[in-house]
């Protein structure tokens, strides 16, 4: 089984990155897409910053809650380092107000393509990973309390 | 790193900027995102994850107008603690857990505790339904009861409920971070976790073990065992409440 565990340690550590990143992703999306909304519909709301971006930011419920897993809330260590990652992290947001109304545009289409394409491998890795961990549950349930107390 | 943000952060710290502050907070916004996200698993039905975003707003705020960019530290590392403090102290005085199911955690809590000591090992379901005057059934139904899942529930098993911080907490290698009132972090936890578990019994110490480190659900952890998930979900519980009594005492 040991195989079967550095194989699924070696997901879910890719995992975290791409979830990590995938939601700083999808957060500028809608902070571009809200501003662009902003400019066309005129900026009526009087609502501090901080509360129009707490509404902004909130997930819809999803369509199917996932059963509750240990999560770890710290960064992914390998925090941005590839060059890939600039449209998650540079400046972009705080230049937001100074854009034009194209240079907006563009941004919130290279910003949807990338989200996709992030949510694409997520969901693909996700997939692996729930096989991995199934195998590994199959093993201890095969191996019996041994097979647990080898790890604990 | 940037520029324009080194420069954004050069103007925010040298005479508080009120624009430069505005669109810092704008930039970073997309980390209450993923935190709120990530805080609201395993968290009671009952509490509203759409206001999460709201308390953690409060706590991005907090760290913009803190940081202190010549500590060296990441700003996104202690923007993330912040603002997972921010939702769980908000969480905390709104009463995550209803405050009648709460006082029966406390009550299982101490009789653990005080078998704990008396026996000198963890003691057994049918010996802590004894300490409590309970029948098997009524006490496991008491555990079913408080659902401990989430970072909330470990954060507070670790944190304790005063702002007294727990000697357990001290004695972890390196509390050497930069900020004093920082909290205590996942990697932190899951080393306290791991100290205290060779003192539970072996029936916790696997669930502890195939939920916060091998990442299984309570289902999967109920296949490994041949239990049923609301079994497994009675056992982490006491597990949980026997790591608080260990590290409050
Ligand atoms: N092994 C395995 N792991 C999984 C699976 N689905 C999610 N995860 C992992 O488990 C974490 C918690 O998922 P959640 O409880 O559904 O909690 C989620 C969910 O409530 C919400 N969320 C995330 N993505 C979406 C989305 O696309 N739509 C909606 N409506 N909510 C989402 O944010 C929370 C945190 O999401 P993340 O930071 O991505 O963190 C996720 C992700 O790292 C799965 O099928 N298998
Ligand atoms: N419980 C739970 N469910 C999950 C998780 N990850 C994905 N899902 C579910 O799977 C559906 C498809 O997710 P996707 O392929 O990542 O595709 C997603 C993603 O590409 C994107 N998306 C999701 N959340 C957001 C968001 O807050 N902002 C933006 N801009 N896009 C989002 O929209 C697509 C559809 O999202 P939804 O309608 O929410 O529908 C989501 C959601 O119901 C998770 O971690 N936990």
């Amino acid at each position: 089984a040991a195989e079967v565990r550095a194989a699924r340690d070696e997901c879910r550590a890719e995992e975290a990155q791409l979830s990590y990143l995938r939601r700083l992703l999808q957060a500028r999306l809608d902070l571009v897409r809200a501003e662009q909304r902003r400019r066309r519909e005129g900026d009526g709301s009087t609502e501090a910053l901080s509360e129009r971006l707490a509404t902004l930011l909130a997930d819809a419920p999803p369509a199917s809650r996932r059963e509750a897993r240990a999560v770890s809330v710290d960064p992914p260590a390998t925090h941005m380092r590839r060059a890939e990652d600039r449209l998650a992290s540079d400046a972009t947001l705080a230049r937001v107000p100074d854009l034009d109304e194209d240079a907006l545009a563009r941004l919130a289409s290279e910003l949807a393509d990338r989200e996709q394409e992030i949510s694409r491998r997520r969901r693909a890795l996700l997939d692996r990973l729930d096989r991995l961990q199934e195998e590994l549950v199959a093993r201890y349930r095969d191996g019996g309390t041994a097979a647990v107390d080898a790890i604990v | 790193d940037d520029p324009e943000l080194a420069a954004l952060w050069q103007r925010f710290s040298a005479d508080g900027d009120p624009q430069a502050r505005e669109r810092l907070i704008l930039q970073y916004a997309p980390l209450v995102k993923y935190v709120a996200g990530r805080v609201s698993v395993g968290l009671p039905s009952h509490v509203e994850v759409a206001d999460l975003t709201s308390y953690g707003m409060f706590g991005l705020i907090d760290a913009v107008e803190r940081y202190d960019p010549a500590r060296g530290v990441r700003f996104e590392s202690y923007a993330i603690q912040r603002i997972r403090g921010a939702i769980i102290d908000e969480l905390r005085s709104l009463d995550w857990i209803p405050r009648s199911v709460r006082s029966k955690a406390r009550q299982v809590e101490e009789a653990l505790q005080d078998l704990e000591h008396r026996l000198g090992r963890s003691p057994g379901e049918e010996e802590l339904a004894g300490e409590l005057g309970m029948d098997l059934d009524e006490m496991r139904r008491t555990l079913s009861q408080v659902a401990l899942t989430s970072v909330v529930a470990l954060d507070e098993a670790v944190g304790g409920d005063d702002e007294a911080r727990s000697p357990l907490v001290e004695r972890l290698p390196d509390r050497s971070s930069p900020d004093p009132e920082a909290r205590v972090d996942d990697a932190e936890m899951r080393r306290l976790l791991a100290t205290t578990v060779d003192e539970l019994g072996e029936r916790e110490r696997s669930v502890v073990v195939l939920y916060y480190f091998e990442g299984l659900t309570l289902a999967q952890i109920g296949e490994v065992l041949g239990v049923t998930e609301s079994r497994v979900s009675q056992i982490h519980s006491k597990s949980v409440l026997a790591l608080r009594g260990k590290i409050a005492g």
